[in-house]
This record gives C-alpha cells, structure tokens and sequence, in this order.
C-alpha cells in the first residue's frame, strides 16, 4: 500500500484544494463541486506555463458548463490530455503506473479522491515547470501538514516517473 | 521535550525535501 493509500485520497484533494488557492485564480475553487467543471483547473495551468497553455487552449474550455456532466467531461478530457501532453512535450517525462483520474467521476459525482489525483497531476507540472522555484516557496510558506501531504503527492508522482 | 523535537524533525524533513526538489534539473534539453 502507498503512502497515499494510506493517508487518504480524500485528505490529499482536501490540501491540494487549499494549495491551489495560492494561485487566486478567478474562477472559484474552494470546494469539490466548483472544481469539476474544469475552468479552475485549466487558469491555474495557464498561470503555471502560460506560453504552453495560451488562449487558443484555454478557449476550447467551455467556461459556464452549468450542471451539464458531459460538458465538464469534455472540459476534463481536455485539461487531462493538456497535462500529460506538457509532461511529455515540455518537461520531458512520462508517467507510468499512475492511475490517472476518471474524469467522469469528477463530472457526474464531484469525486474527491478522482478530483485528487487530477491536482497530484497539476502539481506535479508546478513543481516541475521554469517558475517552479516560485510555487516551491509557496508551498514551503503553507501549513506543515499541507506541506507534508503535498510532499507525498509530489514523492509518489517521482517515483511514477521516467525521462 | 519530544513532542517539539518531532516537531523540529518534521520541518527539517520538510526543508530537505522542498530543497531538494529546487535544485532538480528538469525539462527536455536543448
């Protein structure tokens, strides 16, 4: 069992949720529910590496999806593809053996541990970007025990990946 | 007192991790 596993997948969407405020992105996302419609998700990788994630990406997200789980899918669907692609392209790694999230848990039932694993991904490209030294400090400014669950999202995501 | 030498060991692990991870060469070269 990870150590993930054993800490929670539940705990882990709860810290990552409190880290990805530091981005003070416009879209809410303070809770579960106003992140499944993916537009949080997709400033915050625009803030990370806006050159990669331009405006032509960001506006095939569609912004007010409302309660319409196949609209947040395919916003997820994008923003998932979006991710693994810049890990590859940009960062020059691949994950394996990561179970990625499913999206449609994220859309039709707000999943927390689902949610989780796709801001594992996101902070995984944060730490991992140009600007990192930036969200590195920031992360190091946070709550102790918000520090340490992001160090074991970030220790499980490493141990995942290959050049 | 054990409980604040914990304490003191944890940011220590904390620090050396976050550090660690600053000075970790990444992206596609060239």
């Amino acid at each position: 069992m990870s150590a993930l596993e054993t800490l929670g997948r539940v705990e882990l969407c709860e810290s990552l949720l409190t880290w990805i405020q530091t981005f003070a992105v416009e879209a809410p996302c303070s809770a579960v529910d106003e992140m499944t419609s993916g537009v949080a998700m997709a400033q915050v990788l625009q803030k990370i590496d806006g050159m990669y994630f331009t405006d032509a990406w960001i506006s095939r997200i569609k912004p007010d999806v409302g309660d319409n789980w196949r609209l947040k899918i395919s916003n997820l669907k994008k923003i998932l593809k979006g991710i693994l692609d810049y890990n590859h392209e940009v960062l020059g790694q691949q994950i394996n053996d990561f179970t990625l999230p499913d999206v449609s848990l994220i859309a039709e039932h707000s999943d927390s541990a689902e949610l989780g694993r796709m801001l594992q991904l996101i902070l995984g490209c944060a730490v991992n970007c140009e600007q990192k030294q930036e969200y590195i400090q920031t992360i190091m400014m946070m709550e102790e025990s918000v520090q340490h669950v992001v160090m074991t999202a970030i220790q499980e995501l490493m141990s995942k990946e290959s050049p | 007192d054990p409980n604040m030498k914990g304490a003191a060991a944890n940011e220590g692990v904390l620090a050396n991790f976050f550090n660690s991870l600053l000075s970790k060469k990444t992206g596609v070269p060239g």
